[in-house]
This record gives C-alpha cells, sequence and structure tokens, in this order.
C-alpha cells in the first residue's frame, strides 16, 4: 500500500535547516498494523505528515496504492486523504464551536454523503468510542481523554483503507486505551484496515505485529513479531 | 497547604446539569509528592482547575495556604495563581506565535521581573527540559513532546510553591518522562514544592508517595505508599 524511498524533510530553522527526516525508505503492505516508536522529536509526526499527504517531503519519493504522491496537486491530495485515510491527529484537532458529532461527521461531508446517513454514521462512531451521550457537547465541554475519543471516531467514520494514528492513547486511561487498541485490531483483522499508531507505550506497541523506531530522522530498526 | 471541603463542580449541560465533581473533601501539606489518577471524566482535570484557581467550584470550599480562596474576585485569584502555583495543563496551552523561551518567559512578566532576569532564568529553565537550543521556535514548529516541555519549563520558572502537572508526560517517550520526574522530584525534595501529577501511567505514579484515585467526580483511595 506504502512504499517510500529516501524521504527527507528540511525545515528552515534559523541559518541552518533542521533534518526532520533524513533519507526513510520502507513500505507498509495493506493489512499491516505497525506501531513506530521514538523518542520525542525523532521524526514520528512528520513522517505520520507525509503518509497522510498532509505534508509534502523536501525529497524522495512517496507511492500511495501505487500512485506517486508527490506529483499530485492540493486537490489531488485532497481527494486521497478524504478516501482513503483516517488521521488522528497528536493534538486532536477537533473544530472547537462544534459538536462532537459534527466533528465526527466532517469527513463524510466531505464525501457529500447525505445529511441522515452522515448522521447514523457518526453517531455509530461516537457510540463505538463511548461516547454517544455525549454527541452535543462542544470540544470546549470534553475532558482531555473524550476529545481524543472523539478524533478516533472521526477518523474511523468514512471507512477509510489507511488509518494513521498519532499518539491516539497519550490522554487515555488503561481502560479506554485497552478499548481503542481492541477497536484498531477489529478494524485490522476484520476489514483489512492498514492501522500505523505513532505511541510511546510499549503496553499500546504491543497489540502491533511489527514496530519501527525511529532516531534523529531515520529508521534504526523494522521488527516483525508475533501479535500480542 | 490545600484544604477542600464538599467541593462539588457542574457544568450546565442541556437539561440537566453534569456533575463533574460531586463532594470532594482532602487535604495536602505543604512538600507533598502526589499522583491523581482515575478514568477518562472523572473529574481530574476539573478539580486541578480549582486547586489552580483556573476556576470555582459550584459548592463547597477551598482554603490555599489557610486562605479562603472563594471569597477572592479576579484580581485576587489572578495574584495567587502568579505567585503561587505553576500549571502543567494537559493542552499545553502555549501561545501560538510565540517563541518558546517568550512563553516560558510569561509567568515573569506577569511578576514585573526584568527583562535580562526573566531571560536568563526562562533559558535556565528551556535548557533544564532539554530545549536550550530550541529557544527561538515557536509551537509550530515543535513536537508535541517537545511542546509539553516547554509548557513544563514555564510551570517551574516561576519557583511556585505548588506545581500542578496535568499528564505532563503523555505525549513523552520514557527516557523523557523518566528525566521530567525526575526534575520534579528534586524541586519537591531540595525546594520542598509540593507537587500534583495527573496521570494515567502507573510508571509515573510510582514516583509520587501518594496516589489519590477519582472516580464519576468523587476521590475513592487514597494511598500513602514509600516512593518509588
Ligand atoms: N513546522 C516545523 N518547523 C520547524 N521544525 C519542525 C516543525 N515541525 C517539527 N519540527 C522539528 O522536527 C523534528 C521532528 O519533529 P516531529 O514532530 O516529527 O517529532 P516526533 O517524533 O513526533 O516527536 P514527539 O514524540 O515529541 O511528538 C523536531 O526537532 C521538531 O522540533
Ligand atoms: N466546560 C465543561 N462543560 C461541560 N462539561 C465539562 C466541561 N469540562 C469538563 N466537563 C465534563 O466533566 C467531566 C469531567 O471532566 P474532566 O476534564 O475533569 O475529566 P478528566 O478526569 O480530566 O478526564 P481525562 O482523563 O479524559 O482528561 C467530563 O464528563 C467532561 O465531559
Ligand atoms: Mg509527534
Ligand atoms: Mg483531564
Amino acid at each position: 500500500l506504502i512504499e517510500t524511498r529516501g524521504i527527507a524533510k528540511v525545515y528552515a530553522l534559523g541559518e541552518t535547516g533542521l533534518r526532520a527526516l533524513d533519507g526513510v525508505t520502507t513500505s507498509f503492505e495493506q493489512g499491516e498494523f505497525a506501531a513506530i516508536m521514538g523518542p520525542s522529536g525523532s521524526g514520528k509526526s512528520t513522517f505520520m505528515n507525509i503518509l497522510g499527504c498532509l505534508d509534502k517531503p523536501t525529497s524522495g519519493a512517496y507511492a500511495l496504492d501505487g500512485r506517486d504522491v508527490g506529483r499530485l496537486g492540493r486537490d489531488g491530495l485532497a481527494e486521497i486523504r478524504n478516501d482513503k485515510i483516517g488521521f488522528v491527529f497528536q493534538a486532536f484537532n477537533l473544530l472547537p464551536r462544534t459538536t462532537a458529532l459534527e466533528n465526527v461527521e466532517l469527513p463524510l461531508v466531505y464525501r457529500g454523503t447525505s445529511g441522515r446517513e452522515r448522521r447514523r454514521r457518526a453517531l455509530a462512531a461516537l457510540e463505538a468510542v463511548g461516547l454517544g451521550d455525549r454527541w452535543a457537547s462542544l470540544p470546549s465541554q470534553l475532558s482531555g481523554g473524550q476529545q481524543q475519543r472523539v478524533a478516533i471516531a472521526r477518523a474511523m467514520v468514512n471507512d477509510a483503507r489507511l488509518l494513521l494514528a498519532d499518539e491516539p492513547t497519550g490522554n487515555l486511561d488503561t481502560k479506554s486505551s485497552r478499548e481503542i487498541m481492541d477497536l484498531f485490531v477489529r478494524l485490522n483483522r476484520d476489514s483489512g484496515i492498514t492501522v500505523l499508531v505513532v505511541t510511546h507505550d510499549a503496553n499500546v506497541a504491543a497489540y502491533a505485529r511489527r514496530v519501527v523506531r525511529f532516531l534523529d530522522g531515520r529508521i534504526v530498526s523494522d521488527e516483525t513479531g508475533a501479535p500480542a
């Protein structure tokens, strides 16, 4: 599904650039479940943003589903995102003056799904993360973990083939974390969705079959093991 | 240092209120180090915001350093916050178009500290969290864990007597988490600062001498044990 070759990302910072990614070559097949780990600042979110077509590399090549993503313009990238990719951001990125339900509906609005079907699917996704009763709450009325779960619901509602989750359990208690990871395992196993999870938590990484570790903008290890 | 009696917080939500806190009575002495734990939505951040004078309870009493905080107006509360309390928010709350250094300086600006002393102390706090070389970066140029560490530096810079840290390690890798918790232990042990840490991570809670657990807006257990 995903193939990268020599991806680099250099941010202009002061007099020198900052190399957030320094030649990342890897691939992920459809149906994989992988954890992405590494120290703070090692390039994980930068890599995830590129995989999710939210950002472009400075150099290197990225093919998604056989298609060279580097050649796409803004509209092509947006189309891919809306159609293929569910994203859980590290900073949740909920619209602030918008209810939980409307936040979760948003990918379907971009898709042109009808109002009634949108609402049905958004409510089902909220119930799957234990927040059906809070559908009318604004983000400011939700705890940190509750906001995170709304973001997870939004990522799952468009039946994307690729789910990129950047620290999806950072603000969740152990029980909620397990429930979310069990959801991701079901999506992966039953629907064949490719799941990549950035995490600092070894208990979360243990759900994945493969662990890719970053350090200073590079992949330093890539281990495939038995599922937990 | 802290004494609460029957603290309740009811948010107006739809036709009924939502009881985020339901009669919390507890106390924390100067020099304590306690972890606050509990499921998502159990009232931890709500309680921390009240202890930090960022919000008021619906009912109940709260005395900080012998002073009835409920009787204070806005200016009195702001004075207490700026003078006595360092706060690490769950959502980091950095000013977006402001450098890391300027964000960390902010409590000292409110204090009227001179520019040169402000800058010296802010840079020292950034170096203590491993980000001295990123002092000129805006929050948008920092990773999630780096932003969290800037927030921690800001909480420590005003030599507050009380440090309230809401999920300070949620976005940090294990090594960075240990470094931050070691910093907190040193502040507690060497300077007598009272430290309350909300966390979902048992490894982080293990640094505390006391663990207070919330469930559905109430304290359900309060255990004192040996330090880790
Ligand atoms: N927009 C930007 N401009 C400049 N530098 C950036 C930008 N975004 C990220 N960086 C820098 O690039 C490096 C990698 O950042 P990235 O967010 O990918 O790290 P990360 O592995 O996700 O870290 P964390 O675990 O803290 O979330 C960091 O040093 C960061 O400060
Ligand atoms: N401004 C608000 N308006 C309405 N309800 C709120 C508001 N803030 C919090 N709540 C609700 O109060 C309850 C407690 O929230 P709180 O943020 O204290 O939980 P928490 O224990 O910090 O959870 P987490 O671990 O997810 O951060 C939750 O049900 C939440 O939705
Ligand atoms: Mg990150
Ligand atoms: Mg909270």
